[in-house]
């Protein structure tokens, strides 16, 4: 306590500057938390590496703009599985059950590699976990291209929605010219190290009466 | 408003930058370093009462409400905010997604006499 000195608040006495400054910084974990919907601070145990980070970043600066109180998030791609072949890869997203309710812009980026002539036909299968092996897959979209490098792939949000798991699983088989995909003769999308795919989402607004304004 | 003077007894904005490295948040928040977090302190007396510092109106009307009862009102006027900004956040989830957000209401910009 100050010596002698009075809050002009309360009329009490007032803090010591150490004690008023270790207050503060509590109440801004408190209001941080808060704002952010958050129990307690999360814990990073595989942050993305710093150059995806920065591209990704690149991909959210300005010209994107999320609703009032929404979110836009970037999810990178943790699990490829062994694809069975270079034209085909799986790609597994984790998003928080709230994210993966309310999203309703979706894109996937991914980095074509240079090593195919003419256009390429990339087609995104979503994986149903927990299904027959039969219906294990829905086809979202399918683009053409026709030049290597970073491409945005636009999906359509109804199809990542989910209600349960919120584990996202992708499939992007690509096709060559005459349809030939055996043909492929080294890997033809990175999905690996700085150059992993991520998506791009927006997200509604958290809270009470977000739901509600959607459905009007 | 006025920003709070060791010695200002009245109705004031009290500064204090937080720098997350400061609360050992800078591994999950990547922008900004840090944010302003202001709050209000200081004596709001009777002819104070309804002064926001912004909507001098408010403060005649309630002024001449005053004269026009007892000068000495049973409620007292608090000192709070009257003015106040979203924060940009840009941070690591627990999955370790990137999200970008804004938080509402977050940096108290004004303070006035309720």
């Amino acid at each position: 306590q100050g010596a002698g000195s009075v809050c002009p608040s309360c009329g009490g006495p007032t803090l010591a500057p150490q004690a008023e400054r270790a207050l503060v910084l509590e109440l801004a974990k408190q209001q941080i938390l808060e704002g952010l919907h958050l129990t307690s601070r999360p814990r990073i145990t595989h942050p993305p590496p710093q150059a995806a980070l920065t591209r990704a970043l690149r991909r959210l600066q300005p010209g994107s703009v999320a609703p009032v109180n929404g979110e836009e998030v970037i999810s990178f791609a943790t699990i490829t599985e062994p694809s069975t072949s270079a034209c085909s890869s799986v790609l597994t997203f984790h998003l928080s059950t709230a994210q993966s309710r309310h999203l309703y812009h979706a894109r996937l980026w991914l980095r074509v590699l240079p090593t195919f002539p003419g256009t390429l036909s990339l087609r995104t299968f979503r994986w149903n976990p927990g299904r027959r092996r039969r219906e294990s897959r829905t086809l979202l979209a399918e683009h053409q291209m026709t030049t290597p490098g970073w491409h945005a792939l636009t999906l359509p949000s109804s199809g990542l929605r989910g209600e349960a798991s919120a584990v996202l699983k992708l499939q992007v088989d690509c096709r060559l010219p005459g349809g030939n995909a055996t043909a492929a003769p080294q890997r033809l999308v990175d999905t690996a190290g700085d150059e992993r795919p991520f998506l791009e989402l927006k997200i509604w607004p958290k809270g009470p009466g977000a739901g509600r304004t959607r459905r009007r | 408003t006025p920003t709070c003077e060791p010695e200002t007894p009245l109705c004031c904005r009290r500064d204090h930058y937080v720098d997350f490295r400061e609360l050992g948040w800078r591994d999950w928040i990547l922008q900004p370093e840090g944010y302003q977090l202001n709050y209000c302190s200081g004596q709001c007396p009777p002819h104070l009462a309804g002064s926001p510092g912004i909507a001098a109106s408010f403060h005649s009307a309630v002024f001449s409400l005053l004269k026009a009862n007892n000068p000495w009102p049973l409620g007292t006027s608090c000192c709070v905010p009257t003015a106040r900004r979203p924060l940009s956040l840009l941070y690591l989830d627990h999955d370790g997604n990137v999200v970008k957000t804004d938080v509402p209401d977050m940096v108290v910009e004004a303070c006035g006499c309720s």
